[in-house]
């Protein structure tokens, strides 16, 4: 699940803010 | 001591959703009702959406412009992207402020993020709603209803079915103190697909349905119906994000539209 969805992953781990679209 | 704990519990979490969110609904209304110094600025036909283009959102329309040639239908569905994902990355770290999320198996915490995102997304979304139109910009601009409605399909089906959600919500007239705790509640749920540890997440989920169940009745003593209204509402949003889901697919696959990897990741196998 955590390979699958790979922002939600690190968002979760560090905060990072995803990049632009 | 038991009502100590809730009472804590319910502290944090509003704490948690004050400090995480850039909008809230009292400074949603505040705008709303015209009690801010400037008004927002209103986007109501193509004119109008150009000039917010070129001061409020110029930021969000596409790095160097990228989008400037493509009709406005594209270009407000980006800008729609661009705020759900910050308010999902917004909701991901409120939902780490919630007493015993981040303790939680983190592909159980993917799960409930995923299922709960847009449920959330949506119940706060009505907060900036009124019957005539949506904050968008950090507040300083308004986009009207009408206009949004007056877009080619798919895209004009988009919000509409937002606002006949929000117009009914609203009328619940919560306040944050609530809403806080109904979006912990949303996120913090047992019944989503692919969970692992359901137990322990169904143990969170019933700390925080009880300590909202007290809170609204000492919140809203004239409404004693306001938690069972509140939970249809849950049953509401879990509908409203699979029609969501359907009109992105749709657009995704017919119209020539981006979409953002993070709510690619959301969609895909959602349900």
């Amino acid at each position: 699940l955590q390979e699958k969805h790979k922002i939600l992953h690190k968002l979760l781990q560090n905060g990072n803010t995803p990049d632009e679209v | 001591p038991q009502l100590a704990d809730q009472k804590t519990l319910a502290r944090q979490i509003y704490e948690a959703y004050l400090k995480n969110f850039n909008m809230n609904k009292a400074k949603a209304r505040t705008i709303l009702t015209g009690k801010t110094c400037t008004p927002p600025f209103v986007i109501h036909d193509m004119e109008t959406l150009q000039l917010a283009e070129q001061t409020l959102v110029a930021k969000m329309v596409g790095s160097a412009g990228a989008l400037k040639d493509r009709e406005a239908e594209v270009r407000i569905f980006h800008c729609c992207q661009c705020t759900s994902v910050e308010t999902v990355t917004e909701l991901t770290e409120f939902a780490k402020s919630v007493p015993g999320f981040s303790s939680l198996d983190l592909n159980d915490q993917v799960t409930l993020l995923k299922y709960g995102v847009y449920e959330a997304l949506f119940a706060m979304l009505a907060s900036s709603m009124n019957k005539d139109g949506l904050l968008v910009a950090y507040g300083s601009g308004f986009i009207t209803r009408e206009f949004l409605k007056s877009l080619r399909r798919p895209f004009s089906d988009m919000m509409e079915p937002k606002f006949q959600f929000a117009m009914k919500f609203n009328g619940l007239e919560l306040d944050d103190s609530d809403l806080s705790l109904f979006v912990a509640a949303i996120i913090c749920c047992g019944d989503r697909p692919g969970l692992v540890n359901v137990a322990h997440i169904e143990g969170m989920q019933e700390s925080i349905v009880q300590v909202l169940q007290l809170h609204l009745l000492a919140n809203h003593p004239d409404d004693s119906f306001l938690f069972p209204k509140l939970l249809q509402k849950l049953a509401d949003l879990r509908q409203l994000v699979t029609e969501h889901a359907q009109l992105v697919q749709e657009i995704k696959k017919t119209e020539d539209t981006s979409l953002h990897p993070l709510l690619q990741e959301i969609y895909r196998d959602m349900y």
